[in-house]
């Protein structure tokens, strides 16, 4: 499984409705300081089911919608779109759509394929295809030498609890 | 369990071996603290990058402690596929030297995997399939996709993307 | 004590103001929380980079922190003279244009103190008065003189060092 | 006041006695990771005197002694030559040569011009030309967002402090 595409509204400096392809290999993300790259980084967090708003770089979680000069959008939409061709996501589609809606109150709206379903489900089908919002593939700004950082006995952890 | 985990150890190890000699031409490996009773003790990371003594990862320079974590988060492939990887910034304390070896890891393990980077470095950036330049305009986020060339030492996307 | 600091704190608060502009084009100015009663509040950083919205530099990107970390530092420097800088890789964050932009900013304000800078980057590099590599042999540092070379694409002094 | 030149010996991965001539502007450091830039950083801390061995990266003081597969160095030495004609370090030479010699045990012997000095008296010296062992000057690898990271309130604590 691969994420074919991720569409980002309302999410942080997302303020217009952007879609971004993703390849099959290597995507490179680049660009000036502030333009927004890791806010993508945090919109993949937060369609993944992100709860801490620390872990979106935030004090609260309504901090991820977009705020501007001009307006503050109503809500934060992230969706992910997967490559489910080999079924790893144990749901019966080749392309597996994901999203959340978020605009304030509670966690947001999640939905499968179109259709509004629970976390709690959404999160057990992602995790049958080891995909999670947080998980050592995926690496934060700053964070590349936390892993060199830890005590031998967290990476004990890390190791044992993959098994 | 303590043999599914031993022999766990010792794959990831081994990988770890592997992606490391191919990153640094140096010899990595992971260690258990405790090997009569692993779970006793903790893991750690042995690396010797060439042309210097063994040390244990927690004593190594900031580049390579970065080296040394992306061989890891790859060496747990094998036991733990993950369908994707997304890495912000991990290059921004290497050397162009390791710069260079960390494109060329990436670009060959995104045959198996699929790996969404973002980077400011431009011998990183030409290892892309596909390089996205993102930039702000009046409080939002554009996304453009931008050519692939190679040797760019203008500052290369960034500064076009001015 | 409170005249004293509040004159300090408008000195403080300009220099800000011109590095930041200096560096950025943008604005930046501290902020007192309490104005009434400058001590039982704090002091924030706001900065307005161009094109975008004023923000509290606490909620900007790693390169925007690092830009106004750099512009507060030298800005305490009219209050406080300290005989020199040692800095070590403060632009492990900076896109290519920021990185040049600071490499010009360290020029200037060397003719008045001391800079000692530590950097993986040709454009910073490039600034000196003298650069020095350092490289390891049978795991003892040596350091040699690099000559000064502009227009680095080849990974510059680093490579040479190999 | 500026720092002439700094030597060093023992220290780290400085086995061999090193001299490294400063500009009085700007001068830059480089070289491939590992290769021991960030010791000498670590230095100059401890030539001004640095007490902690985290803010030298180490577990122990005694970590910067040098050691090699071949042999332990006997102690760690780093000397810092300023330039004084401006007598912002209130002591009546031109040229000012602090060091810091550690072997284990207690803190090292601190010398000015060759002279033992107690510790107190060398930091009452520096400090009076605002040189310190940690201090905004001075800033290690990873740290350049301390100072953005930090709440108001530590923030009014540093500026208030300086005045
Ligand atoms: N809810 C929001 N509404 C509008 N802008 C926001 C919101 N949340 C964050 N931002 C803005 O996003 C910007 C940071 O974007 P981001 O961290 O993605 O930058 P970046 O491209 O990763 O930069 P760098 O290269 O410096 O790491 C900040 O300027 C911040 O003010
Ligand atoms: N007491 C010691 N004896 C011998 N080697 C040491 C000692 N203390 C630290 N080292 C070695 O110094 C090396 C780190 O050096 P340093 O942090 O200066 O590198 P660096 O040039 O700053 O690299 P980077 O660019 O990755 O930050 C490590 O390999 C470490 O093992
Ligand atoms: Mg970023
Ligand atoms: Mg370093």
């Amino acid at each position: 499984v691969h994420i074919k595409k991720i569409t980002v509204k309302g999410f942080k400096t997302f303020g217009r409705k952007t879609t971004i392809s993703l390849e099959k290999g290597l995507t490179i993300i680049t660009g000036p300081n502030g333009s927004g790259k890791s806010n993508i980084m945090d919109a993949i967090k937060f369609a993944l089911g992100e709860l801490s708003p620390r872990e979106l770089r935030g004090a609260a979680i309504s901090d991820v919608i977009h705020k501007s000069q001009k307006a503050s959008a109503g809500s934060a939409y992230v969706s992910i779109q997967f490559d489910n061709r080999d079924r790893r996501i144990p749901v019966d589609s080749d392309i597996v759509t994901i999203s959340r809606e978020y605009s304030g109150g509670g966690e947001g709206i999640y939905r499968l394929n179109g259709r509004k379903i629970s976390r709690k489900y959404l999160m057990d089908l992602l995790s049958s295809a080891n995909i999670m919002a947080t998980g050592h593939n995926i690496v934060p700004q700053h964070s590349i030498t936390r892993i060199a950082e830890l005590s031998p006995a967290e990476r004990m952890k890390i190791i044992a609890d993959l098994v | 369990k303590l043999k599914t985990f031993l022999s766990a150890f010792e794959g990831i190890s081994q990988n770890f071996q592997e992606i490391f000699r191919r990153m640094t031409g140096g010899d990595g490996r992971l260690v258990l603290e405790n090997p009569e009773n692993p779970f006793e003790g903790g893991v750690d990371i042995s690396a010797r990058f060439p042309g210097k003594a063994e040390l244990s990862i927690g004593s190594a320079s900031g580049g390579e402690k970065s080296v040394a974590t992306v061989c890891f988060i790859l060496a747990l492939q094998a036991f733990r596929p993950v369908p994707f990887y997304a890495f912000d910034e991990i290059d921004a304390h290497l050397d162009p030297l390791n710069t260079q070896k960390l494109a060329e890891i990436l670009k060959e393990r995104s045959k198996d995997s699929q790996f969404i980077v973002i980077t400011l470095r431009d011998s990183t950036i030409s290892a892309g399939d596909k390089v996205y330049g993102v930039y702000l305009k009046d409080g939002v986020s554009n996304v453009v996709c931008l050519p692939r060339i190679e040797g760019l030492g203008d500052g290369g996307p960034s500064e076009r993307l001015k």
